[in-house]
């Protein structure tokens, strides 16, 4: 295993137990300003944690971003661990992030659905949704992003335990979900949240469940394209963004669409690479240039949020 | 581990607001285990679906009685997954 987050091998895709030691490498690497807070424990009892970035101050604004949710997408959680290094590395070096980072806080939940996650290694790399058990149906799991309290249960999401899409039995049924849940609200002062998936290149901002538009569409579209800009300005990887329903389809009890209810303005939804070669089975040669450049659209909603207070 | 020997994954592209109806309808036939990893959602947007070996012939020729077209995505699942794994356990050691 790793000695130091410096040998950690980025361009490779890791296990749950590797990716926590690495959390672990981080925080001691970084005392000052990396801790790692637990929020919950998944189904099957696994810890569920969150890496806080902060350099002070007391429940400053703060912005979330998460990988992972869908255990298969892989890209997700890598580029997550890329995310968590790039932070400690280019804070103090970086003007403008460091701009961010004494001003707000950053929480990054990298493995959001640890039990998927270790299905996927252990069972079936394909697999999407949580681990949880529904009485009455041999069937299990639960699709975690459609298990939010935002028109939970509406066209846009199935109610068969079978599906890949299955909301479950009600909102905020999956701990996973619930655990975050509870975290925002009781932090209070979480400012933009940021849920990245994969694929098909796609930046989306709420709704999933109605097609009425965001109060903020504007600037949320306005903001969604300097971002898709930043991205494509590395590698030329294109992005289509807008909201999800007019983008793709409908899709309800999705999380962007409960924060932004929350009063999230910034509320956003990645889609990273493919456009149709791999899929979900990403080579791992793909991680670090996937990453580098989904950091520069986080960058961008980053600073907006930081020059734009509400 | 499942096994995804011989399993494709099709890219279809949609027409018309009737060809993702039709596809749609491919999604509830539970025999068929598709899965969708880019679900049916409107035309000119692909629809990526993973397709068991045991259902590519009842697929292929489903799609081509409607004239929906659709391209081979990845020949074989397992096969990637393999390299996956390789390439794993290659950085690991």
């Amino acid at each position: 295993r790793a000695r130091s987050t410096s040998t950690f091998n980025y361009d490779t895709y890791h296990t749950l137990e590797e990716i926590y030691d690495f959390m672990d490498l981080l925080v001691a690497e970084n005392p000052q300003l990396v801790s790692k807070l637990q929020i919950g424990n998944s189904y099957e009892g696994r810890p569920i944690y969150v890496l806080k970035f902060s350099t002070g101050g007391s429940n400053r604004p703060a912005i979330w971003i998460d990988t992972g949710i869908h255990s298969r997408e892989w890209i997700t959680q890598a580029s997550g661990v890329w995310f968590a290094k790039k932070i400690t590395e280019d804070y103090g070096q970086d003007a403008a992030f460091t701009a961010i980072l004494d001003n707000m806080d950053i929480f990054l939940e990298i493995v959001t659905n640890p039990d998927g996650f270790a299905y996927t290694h252990s069972k079936n790399r394909l697999w999407r949704k949580t681990r949880s058990l529904t009485s009455g149906s041999f069937c299990v799991g639960v699709d975690a992003n459609r298990n939010w309290d935002a028109g939970f249960g509406m066209s846009g999401a199935s109610s068969s335990p079978c599906s890949e899409t299955y909301h479950g039995k009600s909102a905020n049924s999956e701990v996973e979900v619930k655990s975050v849940v509870d975290f925002v609200n009781d932090h209070g002062n979480i400012k933009a949240f940021l849920s990245i998936h994969s694929y098909s290149q796609l930046l989306l901002y709420p709704y999933g469940y109605k097609t009425e538009s965001p109060s903020d569409k504007d600037e949320l579209d306005q903001v969604a394209k300097s971002a898709v800009a930043a991205l494509s300005s590395l590698y030329g990887t294109e992005y289509k963004y807008g909201s999800i329903i007019t983008t793709i389809y409908q899709a309800s009890g999705g999380s962007i669409d409960w924060t932004y209810n929350q009063g999230i303005k910034y509320s956003f939804t990645f889609e990273l690479r493919d456009t149709g070669r791999y899929g979900f089975l990403l080579p791992a040669s793909q991680i670090i240039p996937t990453a580098q450049e989904t950091w520069l659209a986080l960058l961008t909603i980053m600073e907006h949020t930081l020059n734009n207070p509400y | 581990k499942e096994d995804f020997v011989g399993h494709q994954v099709l890219r279809i592209s949609v027409a018309d607001e009737a060809q993702v109806q039709t596809v749609t309808e491919l999604e509830d036939l539970e025999h068929l285990q598709l899965d969708f990893w880019r679900g049916p959602a409107r035309p000119g947007f692909p629809i990526d679906v993973r397709v068991p070996f045991s259902s590519i012939q009842a697929v292929k020729v489903f799609l081509e009685a409607h004239g929906i077209r659709y391209r081979i995505m990845i020949e074989d699942v397992q096969s990637l997954l393999d390299e996956e794994q390789e390439q794993m356990l290659a950085s690991q050691s």
